[in-house]
């Protein structure tokens, strides 16, 4: 049980890492994604930095939301965030999400397709992470119901 | 790029502009968006998450103007901190938990507590009704309205904000965590405490409390393990962080 529980805790920190970074991603990419629709004439016409700052609320928060059920905490960024956000920071400068209105459309769409794709790289390794993670999980909690680990010998 | 964003911080250190500051916020923003998502999963589905965002924008705003270059912390690590205290924080200046809430999770903590001084182990939920004079389907119907507003609700009840800015949650207390460059001392004084704290509660609550909170476990994966529902072991979880609060503020 050490064991798996240890192959658990570190598959769980690299999926709050890559957790994290898919979150940054995808909000850049809404940001990307919000000044592509104003340009189709589907947002208000907020087209500076302030509109911009403004908008952010709207933008970042996801309106569906489901709960996974399990305990959240907030951790610190682990080593493979920061390795993974410097590989997102070389996809997108502070420049192109700023000046996101001064893009010409060919660039916009090349930052959101880049943005894009790093996003999705991270989605399908999370879902790996998920997999794994959970597999041990159900093992874990096998071993409690069928009495091999009682929670005495845990505490 | 990173000799771009490199750039702009120093810039902004060194001359701090709001074009500079507003091309940072806007950089970082995203930061924000992670966590309002992980807040928002423990809390009910009608806080809207939007808002939830503006409170953390300015924790955001916060950690750009004070960061410092030189201390050799990573920027995002000393941004998410800072982020999550002003959610929380503005959560609780606007007393989200309804009152009669609180107040109900509160009589039922004094009648455990009464109750566990009395009886030397921890009351059963008969002994609570009777003593609060309901029966047990009241107890029950106070149990789930406490766990329909969410987690954070649970660790805002039990939180350890000792540490000052960095208010800890149960759940940060609890589980496992990387511990940060201050405060590992008290985190692990705290876990001590409420290791043997749970040690000594009711069989099902040590269960749910331990594969919650150590063992990461989901409500439904829990409720495999009791062989009860999910809504049963929420039922479950609420109770325990009550005799826990109870336990840890006799
Ligand atoms: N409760 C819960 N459910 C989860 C979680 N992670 C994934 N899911 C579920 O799994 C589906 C697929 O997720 P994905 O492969 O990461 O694929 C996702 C992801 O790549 C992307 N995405 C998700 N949220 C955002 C966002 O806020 N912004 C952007 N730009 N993309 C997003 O869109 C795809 C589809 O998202 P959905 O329609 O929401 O569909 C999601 C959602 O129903 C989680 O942490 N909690
Ligand atoms: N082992 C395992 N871990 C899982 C699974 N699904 C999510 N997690 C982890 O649990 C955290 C909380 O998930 P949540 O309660 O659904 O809370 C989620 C959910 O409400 C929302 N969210 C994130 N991605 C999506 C998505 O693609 N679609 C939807 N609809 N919501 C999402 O944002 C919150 C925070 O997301 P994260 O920061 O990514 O943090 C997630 C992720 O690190 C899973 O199937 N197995």
């Amino acid at each position: 049980l050490p064991d798996l529980r240890q192959a658990r805790v570190t598959a769980a920190q690299a999926e709050n890492d890559v957790s994290l970074v898919r979150r940054v991603a995808q909000g850049r990419l809404d940001i990307v994604g919000h000044e592509i629709r104003r340009r189709a004439g589907a947002e208000g016409d907020g087209s500076d930095l302030p509109g911009l700052l403004f908008s952010l609320p709207d933008i970042l928060s996801s309106q569906s939301r489901g709960t996974s059920g399990r305990a959240v905490v907030i951790n610190e960024p682990g080593s493979i965030a920061l390795m993974l956000v410097e590989e997102l920071d070389a996809v997108v400068s502070p420049g192109d999400l700023s000046g996101v209105d001064s893009l010409d459309d060919g660039s916009l769409r090349m930052v959101c397709e880049r943005i894009g794709e790093f996003e999705a790289s991270l989605s399908s390794v999370r879902r790996q992470l998920h997999e794994r993670i959970d597999t041990i999980q159900i093992e874990i909690g096998r071993r409690y119901r069928d009495g091999e680990v009682s929670v005495d010998t845990f505490l | 790029n990173a000799s771009e964003l490199d750039d702009v911080w120093t810039r902004y250190k060194s001359n701090p502009t709001q074009e500079d500051r507003d091309l940072l916020i806007v950089y970082y923003a995203p930061l924000v968006k992670y966590v309002a998502g992980r807040i928002a999963s423990g809390l009910p589905q009608n806080v809207d998450q939007a808002d939830l965002v503006s409170y953390g924008m300015f924790g955001l705003i916060d950690a750009i103007t004070k960061f410092d270059l030189d201390r050799g912390f990573k920027f995002e690590t000393y941004a998410i901190s800072r982020i999550k205290g002003a959610v929380l924080d503005e959560l609780r200046s606007i007393d989200w938990v309804p009152r009669s809430v609180r107040a109900k999770a509160k009589s039922v903590e004094r009648a455990m507590s009464k109750l566990e001084a009395k009886l030397h182990r921890v009351p059963t939920d008969e002994e609570i009704a009777e003593e609060l004079d309901l029966t047990g389907d009241q107890l029950n119907a106070i149990y789930n309205q406490i766990s329909s507003l969410g987690m954070v609700a649970l660790d805002e009840m039990l939180s350890f904000g000792a540490g000052g800015g960095e208010n800890a949650t149960l759940g940060d207390t609890l589980a496992d965590r990387r511990e940060g460059p201050g405060g590992v001392y008290e985190r692990v004084e705290m876990r001590q405490m409420l290791a043997e704290a749970i040690n000594g509660m009711g069989e099902r609550a040590k269960i749910v409390l331990t594969l919650y909170y150590y063992e990461n476990l989901t409500l439904a994966e829990i409720g495999r393990v009791l062989g009860v529902t999910e809504s049963r072991v929420c039922q479950i979880h609420t109770k325990a962080v009550l005799q826990l609060r109870s336990k840890l503020t006799a």
